[in-house]
């Protein structure tokens, strides 16, 4: 659905053979309400809207551009103009980096899913793990979330559907849980280990304490912040948080099969620099995407 | 020295920032600045301070619904139906409302209607031992609207006071999904008419404008006679409600601020306005 903010951008221009710097600033109030109306940070909604006037104020005015594929083509300003604003946003949620760091053959690899309550943890485990086993790959899971009730039977019950073996122990500390499930999985020869651990608040010091803990128990190669696509103005707050404890090595978005406009993507990529891997679009376990920011960046301009 | 109206745009500014930070959105934002500079202007205020407070009462107005009663008023039993978008804390507030309904010294019965998601009935299971209610549960993919009419059944036969229905999470978009509530409700009032007495909409307060969205179309599917928020414990401030309070006249009963089962209070205004904006 094009939201107001972007289409009234486009008619305020349209029919126009030039763009004059007022035209550009009234356009980019526009966008502006758009980004904002998508859920983009606030701080990172006015960063956007001064690059993307920088680019349109100088070039706006030109009726052919060269293409991707070095064509030159005529625009009218208009076009132009939201030809700059999605360029822009797709630059900044890009480059495409959908893999997981792997160690060789032979090794244990990790990947530790973190965030809020409720952002889709344990079901993207689940997911993770079906990705890995269409790569031929052997994960394990472990369930190292000791609070929620029934958390570890959930994860138990998607490691049953998929023939995968999830690893708990009563009594057990999440970092421990994390170390010995590295053990389990070196025993039964399994090549990746996902770690679900409980939500949590980014301003728990104690659960937060616990996450690094666990990261340094055993290095996981990969510390995953899952995000509902939801989120609003917290995503910024929440995101640069669990990056500064502990050092995130990219996101995954989930619940995006829904309408949210998903403006947290470009928040949390900007604030971070760290990448978003994954797109979850649905409930089934198989509803993981890898990350590309054309689909994206529409959803959120409008 | 600054006159009057360039005080307004500095000042706006900073409101700017504190409004959308707070997730109230870009229409509720400008609904609110036009109503505090009508005052203004009739007052000949333009001080920070006095246009502050000024929004600080109108949103406290908003907000400040006429709340109908919840855990009681209807049947006996009374029955409640939790809905809401997946993850939003339905299952756990369920287990905190039980709790009050329990200490109050009158029964409760726990309808396991989410039987599609992995272990949601053995989640309900944990909260209703926590909350001393009694749990009705059906098979592996059972029809939801089955469980909830046992649960009800049950609850006639023992005399309960109250049954709360949970539902599965499920986005708004999913018309599917969204049908097969509007059947779970329908059964509700074949076995009490008139039920569910009360529907709550279960809200996460870190969501930002989809909740707005949520709302509309919960309220177009089965009626939301209220709100619970949850997880106002963090840094969220849910200005959302705002929105929604305005628009849809729909009032916040309950807010949830953490994961025990004492973690569960009811809206307050004034708390409301002050965490937003001190
Ligand atoms: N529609 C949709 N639902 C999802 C998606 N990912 C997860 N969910 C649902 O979101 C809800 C929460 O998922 P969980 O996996 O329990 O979330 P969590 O982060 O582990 O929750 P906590 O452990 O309590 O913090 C469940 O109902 C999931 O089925 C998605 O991509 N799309
Ligand atoms: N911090 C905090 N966490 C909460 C609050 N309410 C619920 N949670 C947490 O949010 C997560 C999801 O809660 P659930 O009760 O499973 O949510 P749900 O809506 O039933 O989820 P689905 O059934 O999968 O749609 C759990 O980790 C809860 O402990 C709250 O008020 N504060
Ligand atoms: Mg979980
Ligand atoms: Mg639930």
């Amino acid at each position: 659905t094009v939201s107001k903010g972007f289409r009234a951008a486009k008619n305020r221009l349209a029919g126009k053979t030039e763009i004059g710097p007022e035209a550009v600033d009234e356009s980019l109030r526009d966008i502006r309400v758009s980004l904002l109306e998508a859920d983009v940070a606030f701080e990172v909604v006015k960063k956007f809207v001064a690059r993307v006037r920088e680019k349109a104020i100088g070039e706006v005015v030109k009726t052919t551009i060269t293409d991707k594929h070095g064509r030159r083509i005529r625009v009218t300003p208009s076009d132009h103009f939201v030809k700059i604003c999605h360029d822009e946003l797709e630059a900044l949620m890009g480059p495409v980096d959908a893999t997981l760091k792997l160690k060789p053959k032979g090794q244990v690899s990790g990947v530790m899913m973190v965030g809020l309550q409720g952002s889709g943890k344990t079901t993207t485990a689940g997911k993770l793990a079906n990705y890995f086993l269409k790569q031929e790959k052997k994960p394990l899971l472990v369930a190292a979330d000791i609070y929620r009730p029934a958390a570890v039977e959930q994860l138990r019950v998607l490691g049953e559907r998929l023939g995968v073996p999830v690893f708990f122990e009563p009594d057990t500390s999440p970092p421990e849980l994390a170390k010995k499930g590295y053990a389990a999985a070196r025993e039964k020869r399994c090549d990746v280990v996902i770690i679900d651990t409980a939500g949590r608040l980014a301003i728990d010091e104690q659960l937060m304490q616990e996450l690094e803990a666990i990261k340094s128990a055993v290095a996981p190669d990969n510390v995953v912040l899952v995000v509902d696509a939801m989120i609003g103005q917290d995503s910024v707050r929440t995101a640069a948080e669990f990056d500064r404890r502990l050092s995130l090595d990219g996101f995954i978005l989930t619940k995006l099969d829904g309408d949210a406009r998903g403006g947290a993507a470009l928040s949390i990529k900007e604030v971070t620099g760290k990448p978003i891997k994954f797109l979850g679009m649905g409930e089934a376990l198989d509803r993981l995407e890898e990350f590309r920011p054309d689909g994206l960046a529409s959803r959120i301009l409008g | 020295g600054a006159t009057p109206k360039q005080l307004d745009e500095s000042v706006l500014g900073e409101l700017e920032e504190i409004l959308f930070t707070a997730d109230i959105g870009v229409r509720t934002a400008a609904n609110l600045v036009e109503a505090a500079r009508e005052k203004a202007k009739r007052n000949e205020l333009s001080s920070a301070d006095r246009l502050k407070s000024v929004i600080r009462q109108e949103v406290e107005r908003i907000v400040d619904l006429e709340a109908p009663k919840s855990l009681e008023g209807g049947g006996p039993p009374h029955v409640v139906m939790v809905v809401g978008v997946n993850g939003s804390g339905k299952t756990t507030t369920i287990g905190k409302l039980a709790a009050k309904v329990s200490a109050q010294g009158k029964k409760v019965v726990l309808a396991a209607g989410d039987t599609f998601r992995a272990a949601a009935t053995e989640q309900l299971d944990v909260w209703a031992e926590r909350a001393g209610a009694e749990l009705v549960k059906g098979k592996e993919d059972a029809d939801p609207a089955s469980v909830v009419f046992d649960a009800i059944k049950r609850a006639k036969e023992t005399g309960a006071d109250v049954v709360i229905a949970d539902t599965a999470g499920r986005l708004h978009t999913k018309a599917p999904l969204m049908e097969e509530l509007k059947k779970v409700r329908r059964v509700m009032d074949k076995a009490v008419p008139g039920a569910p007495h009360e529907v709550l909409l279960v809200l996460d307060a870190t969501n930002g404008q989809n909740a707005i969205q949520q709302a509309k179309q919960f309220q177009d599917a089965v009626g939301v006679t209220g709100i619970a928020l949850t997880k106002l414990d963090g840094t969220a401030k849910g200005g959302v409600i705002i929105g929604i309070c305005d628009e849809l006249r729909i009032p916040v009963a309950w807010v949830g601020v953490g994961e025990k089962v004492a973690d569960l209070r009811r809206f307050d205004p004034k708390e409301f306005v002050s965490a937003l904006f001190d």
